[in-house]
């Protein structure tokens, strides 16, 4: 049940950054975001690049959700 | 390994971005 929650959870977050539902982020829909989340520019920026394994410029799922998952393995960790 | 050091250094900046997706989803409408 825990797992389903977290899937649901994935795909909200990742359909507020990804605004036009395209099925992918940009780096311009990350910056965006300025405006809503309590982050700067350069930190957005940071978090696109960090998401961005492949370096390709577009933020998929997938990606995301190993984001997601790298950040909660990380709460739990601590 | 420089990947392995970046990704510490953004770790801090990842936990920001999803802590404020997820006070952005239970707060306030």
């Amino acid at each position: 049940a825990g797992h389903n929650t977290i899937q649901e959870k994935t795909h909200e977050f990742f359909q507020i950054c990804d605004i036009e539902d395209k099925g992918f982020i940009t780096r311009r829909d990350m910056q965006r975001l300025n405006g809503e989340l309590p982050l700067s520019a350069d930190e957005l920026e940071n978090v696109f690049d960090t998401l961005d394994s492949d370096g390709n410029g577009f933020l998929t799922l997938d990606e995301f959700s190993s984001g997601f998952s790298a950040f909660l393995s990380g709460q739990t960790a601590s | 390994d420089p990947n392995m050091k970046g990704a510490a250094a953004n770790e801090g900046v990842l936990a920001n971005f999803f802590n404020s997706l997820l006070s952005k989803k239970t707060g306030s409408p």
